[in-house]
């Protein structure tokens, strides 16, 4: 299909690949985490365990929600609190090589998919950028 | 085109009307702020004046790059702090009515437009969800 073939051109544009993807670690505290998302700017990031397999995804919001729920923004509470229990774990992610038109679904409702290998490692991060390029060139044509 | 007819299908949905969009006034303090970003879970939201022009957009990372910069994080100086001096004043806003094809690029780079009327007031947002939507019926045609 032409569609098809618009966003497949830049095919090899379309996963940023995990050494490129902001993220950190599921033991991570939060002051750290805090630090990470302030400076990177993305509001939204991968978690990663050891073995450099998904786990969750985090954004600011769920580390102020933390926060938020103690008496006075107690900063040194959040050197206490691990990533792992403010993260979310409710998130697709799909096996590379991925299938397009499963990605174009999934990505009604998030900003970016995450994608593993079959074996579980992080490959890397579809994000709807790439996508609206396409719908750009498609709709220019 | 085919697309401009496939995206227009549901143009009635392509806008979220101003009074379903979360905001913040320039004169709230952040101490608030941080508040309303944590109970919405929206990453960016708009900032209106009191004669509700668009005068910023503001993210909880704008809100924490201010608190981090403090020697540490002191929660009374976020009742110092207005929106006004931490919002971010560069990002476009298209006027009522918007060009689809105008819409479409702007989008490549940020997740949701503003609109506003040719007066300055502001009318609603357009965010990639639904271009995301009319993207995804393309591909199953
Ligand atoms: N430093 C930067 N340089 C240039 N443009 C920037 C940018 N930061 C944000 N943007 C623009 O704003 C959009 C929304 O970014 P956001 O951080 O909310 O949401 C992002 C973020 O949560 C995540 N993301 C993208 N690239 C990432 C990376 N390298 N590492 C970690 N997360 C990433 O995917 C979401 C969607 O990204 P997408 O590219 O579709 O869409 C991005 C991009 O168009
Ligand atoms: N409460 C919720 N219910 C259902 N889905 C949700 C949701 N919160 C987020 N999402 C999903 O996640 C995407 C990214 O949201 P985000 O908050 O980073 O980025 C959002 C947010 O910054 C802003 N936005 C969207 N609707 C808004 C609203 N009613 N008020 C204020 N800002 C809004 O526009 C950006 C793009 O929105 P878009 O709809 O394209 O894309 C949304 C939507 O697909």
């Amino acid at each position: 299909k032409k569609i098809e073939a618009i966003l497949l051109e830049n095919k090899e544009h379309i996963l940023v690949p995990a050494e490129k993807v902001a993220h950190v670690q599921v033991n991570n505290r939060l002051d750290h985490a805090l630090l990470v998302l302030t400076k990177v700017g993305y509001s939204v990031i991968p978690v990663l365990d050891k073995d450099y397999c998904i786990k969750g995804l985090l954004s600011l919001s769920m580390i102020t929600d933390a926060i938020l729920g103690l008496e006075k923004i107690d900063y040194e509470k959040l050197s206490e609190i691990e990533v792992s229990e403010v993260m979310n774990t409710d998130f697709p992610i799909v096996e590379n090589p991925y299938d397009l038109e499963e990605i174009l679904h999934l990505l009604v409702d998030y900003s970016f998919i995450c994608v593993a290998s079959d074996e579980g490692s992080f490959t890397g991060i579809v994000p709807r950028k790439q996508m609206m390029k396409g719908l750009n060139r498609l709709a220019h044509e």
